[in-house]
């Protein structure tokens, strides 16, 4: 899976996502990455996110929109939400992977609970981050 | 903060530094940048945020590095069967499409299912039909093989005897985490 958040200098946010999926998939399976609220979402009133893992539980965990709905309505940090879904809820349903996300502010977020995750950032003045592994 | 940026994934899941060459190493640091870089140009001269989401994932999708566009891993019926969405925040607005196996670059089928129909999820021939409609490209299913997709499908299908059990699941191998 691959993904992209970003905010533009109109301040608006988008979210994208895009996979192959799971090898050997059968019966037209899909996963989380093309349901909205599950592998992908933005709002310009807290954040944009897309995710990567286990798609069956970033489906019944709605991992995207919750990181959203927790930064609206207990005024969570996005950094503090995208760790209590992915950390705390994900993880305890039994279910693997990550996000990115970025929020109206241009903070920049990449929280996972695997052993790696290929991410990159890239802040207002150009500076380019590219991280693999949990370090 | 920033006043505008943007982040990246290529998958998450069993990665570790025993199983990467510094050679394979080196190329997913550098498709990323690269990926991160078109962004950050998009965005730096004023570009939208779709824009710059749409533009970077065709960096990921066209890379056989990731399980994406080219690179995607292979269903059981030796088929790579690609998803993908996008969504934007102002409007709230999204669109994506599922299962499909003929356009080069799934998401700006995504992108098109939201600004150019009245739905949000199209699947399969007739998400590939509208895609067309669009203008899209549309490749021969075969752009899509790598040979080392199809040799993680063939492990799995050997490893794989119990029928009820619809994907591959290897700690080893990285596939099954990038779905």
């Amino acid at each position: 899976t691959v993904g992209c958040v970003a905010l533009d200098k109109d301040g608006n946010l988008a979210a994208g996502t895009s996979t192959g999926g799971m090898t050997n998939k059968k019966w037209n399976r899909i996963g989380d990455s093309p349901i909205i609220g599950a592998g992908t979402y933005a709002n310009n009133k807290t954040c944009a996110v897309s995710g990567t893992g286990h798609g069956e539980y970033f489906i019944r965990a709605n991992v995207a929109y919750d990181i959203s709905a927790l930064m609206e309505y207990k005024n969570l940090s996005l950094q503090e939400a995208a760790k209590e879904v992915i950390q705390n809820k994900l993880k305890n349903m039994g279910g693997d992977g990550g996000i990115i996300a970025i929020d109206a502010k241009g903070n920049l977020v990449a929280e996972f609970n695997t052993a790696g995750m290929y991410r990159a950032t890239v802040d207002e003045n150009g500076t380019i981050t590219v991280g693999i592994y949990k370090e | 903060q920033n006043n505008f940026g943007l982040v990246i994934h290529g998958g998450a899941g069993t990665i570790l530094k025993k199983n990467l060459t510094p050679e394979l190493e080196a190329q997913y640091k550098e498709t990323l940048e690269k990926a991160a870089r078109k962004g950050y140009e998009i965005l730096q001269n004023g570009g939208t945020s779709l824009d710059a989401v749409e533009q970077t994932i065709h960096i990921l999708e066209n890379s056989p590095l990731f399980n994406a566009g080219k690179g995607a891993v292979f269903a059981n019926n030796e088929k790579n069967e690609l998803d993908a969405s996008i969504m934007e925040g102002k409007t709230l607005n999204a669109g994506a499409v599922a299962g499909v196996t003929n356009l080069k670059n799934p998401i700006s089928a995504a992108r098109k299912v939201m600004e150019n129909s009245a739905h949000v999820l199209l699947a399969r021939e007739g998400a590939e039909e509208f895609a067309a409609s669009q203008g899209l490209e549309v490749v021969n299913p075969d752009y899509f093989f790598t040979e080392k997709r199809y040799q993680s499908l063939l492990h799995a299908k050997q490893n794989l005897s119990d029928d009820s059990k619809s994907a591959y699941v290897d700690p080893y191998i990285n596939d099954y985490k990038f779905g």
